[in-house]
């Protein structure tokens, strides 16, 4: 199985408090990111619709015509879709580019359908998070057709202490 | 002599007039907050009537996307909000905010997909969000870069805080480094440095603010946009660099430029807060002033700014301030002893190209 996020930081931060195991039924929200076609030629736009010395400068697309360059390939569809379903997942919100897909599921199956993956609960500050504690990996062929999954790993950031400058460095 | 930047303080330190505001027509623009905080509107509104008097403003904010909670006010949200709305004055502004995600949501990401799903966005973005770039996953940063490229090429403007820890440092044992930050080492967006006047109770000129995120990426590599600009920057100050092993010249360099991050004044839960710092007061006061140049530009039926770099550097500095004094922070360790980058004429990884000149920025960006 392959780690698509093999240098992910899977470390959860000491300011979070761990409560423990999420209970199997409890149900998750994850995130997919299906593999994109034509980013190159995204970039390339990027660059013509941004310079100002290009005789496409300012020529934006609209969202329709951004899903249409790099909508993924009906294969990728297919093999996410399938592979979802095989583990029993069908509650999906996909977006307009089709390039995200958000799935409702058990923890249980989370685990199942992410070898690896092992959801805690932690609470900081009064806000409760469930993240895994364990890094997730996929079957080798879905593995080509994703990006990487959200809602594993990654914690929401710690406001700056906006407040109060940090004591003014020597050097500074 | 002033104690401490107001609306009044920005707009006469980058020129802005009581007339530069904007008009409602088609133009707009949004802050994000992914910290779970909330903004009061009525701290929104006593705000501008402390400090909204001398310039036609709006009082509240266009539209909240997601849902916003009745907790306390957080200083981030109430500042985002008080200050893209004092440059960017006039001009209906979106909140894009998330405290009633699922637990194991990602608040970024879940802003992400939503500008992926949203045909009728705000023209110009303001974000103060950040993680070390080497606590992420290649896999995960090269896809967000597709989904600021995604924004860009839609005419969108995102605008990100360079952050509050100067270089930053990354321990390691005996040889440390700096340590980049990410989304503001991105080569697909705008980043946003902080400084402080020379003189903090007087509007003099600017200096760097020793906060100042800044750097090279470890992650991407310099974007065609400003390699000869770093490379004047590297030769300019080569006898006094760090040491090249703190960091990585073949990078991404940024901030790309930069504004007042020093000692703000902001409403929040209705109590008037001042000596309030950081890059992300810097990001929205230099969104507001963006937006202003999209309404003038929309007025004339010409397309969006977009993605700013490549026309931003193509400006060598000119309608900037410059920043040449100062450095910013880094590791405290005997061989840097605290100190980072320093400013320098030019474009230079603590303020960028440096700070807008608001009239001149304008005329640049307006042919």
């Amino acid at each position: 199985s392959g780690y698509l996020e093999y240098d992910q930081d899977v470390l959860i931060p000491q300011d979070w408090t761990r409560v423990g195991r999420v209970d199997p039924t409890e149900e998750l929200e994850l995130t997919f990111a299906l593999k994109q076609q034509n980013v190159h030629l995204l970039e390339e736009k990027l660059k013509l619709v941004s310079d100002p010395d290009s005789a496409q400068y300012g020529k934006h697309l609209s969202l329709e015509e951004v899903a249409s360059l790099v909508r993924p390939s009906e294969l990728t569809q297919k093999v996410v879709r399938h592979w979802l379903h095989s583990h029993g997942i069908t509650n999906c919100l996909t977006v307009r580019t089709q390039d995200f897909l958000q799935c409702k599921m058990t923890a249980e199956i989370a685990e199942t359908l992410l070898p690896g993956s092992r959801f805690h609960r932690y609470v900081r500050d009064g806000h409760s998070i469930v993240r895994s504690s364990a890094p997730y990996s996929v079957y080798d062929d879905v593995h080509q057709h994703l990006d990487f999954v959200g809602g594993l790993h990654r914690l929401p950031p710690k406001g700056q202490d906006l407040s109060k400058k940090p004591q003014q460095s020597q050097a500074g | 002599v002033h104690l401490g930047v107001t609306p009044a303080i920005l707009r006469a330190r980058y020129n802005l007039t009581a007339s530069d505001v904007g008009s409602t027509q088609n133009n707009s623009q949004a802050v994000a907050q992914f910290l779970e905080q909330y903004y009061h509107p009525a701290d929104l509104a006593e705000f501008m009537n402390m400090f909204g008097g001398t310039f036609q403003h709006l009082s509240q904010v266009d539209r909240v996307v997601g849902t916003q909670g009745t907790g306390k006010a957080g200083l981030e949200a109430s500042l985002d909000v008080e200050y893209i709305m004092s440059t960017g004055a006039n001009i209906p502004t979106w909140v894009f905010t998330n405290p009633g995600r699922h637990e194991t949501q990602e608040p970024f990401l879940q802003w992400m997909v939503l500008l992926s799903n949203m045909s009728d966005l705000p023209w110009v973005h303001t974000i103060s969000y950040g993680d070390d770039e080497d606590s992420l996953s290649t896999a995960y940063m090269m896809r967000i870069n597709t989904e600021f490229m995604k924004a860009g090429v839609r005419g969108i403007s995102l605008l990100f805080a360079s952050g509050d820890s100067g270089a930053g440092c990354k321990h390691m044992g005996k040889q440390n480094s700096f340590r980049p930050s990410f989304p503001a080492s991105s080569p697909y967006v705008t980043t946003v440095g902080g400084t402080s006047f020379k003189n903090p109770f007087k509007v003099t000129y600017e200096v760097t603010d020793y906060i100042s995120g800044g750097g090279f990426s470890n992650v991407f590599g310099m974007p065609d946009y400003q390699a000869s600009a770093v490379k004047g920057y590297l030769k300019t100050v080569e006898a006094t660099l760090p040491p090249p092993s703190y960091f990585n010249t073949s990078g991404r360099a940024y901030p790309d430029m930069a504004a007042l991050s020093d000692n703000y004044w902001v409403v929040s839960n209705r109590v008037p807060i001042p000596w309030v710092s950081g890059t992300s007061a810097s990001t929205p006061v230099v969104g507001g002033m963006l937006s202003l140049i999209n309404g003038r530009r929309l007025q004339r039926s010409l397309p969006t700014l977009g993605f700013l770099n490549p026309r931003l550097y193509k400006l060598k500095g000119q309608a900037l301030f410059d920043v040449t004094e100062g450095c910013h922070e880094s590791c405290l360790d005997e061989q840097v002893q605290g100190k980072g980058f320093c400013a320098a004429p030019s474009w230079d990884p603590v303020t960028g190209w440096g700070t807008p000149n608001y009239p001149e920025l304008l005329a640049a960006l307006l042919d």
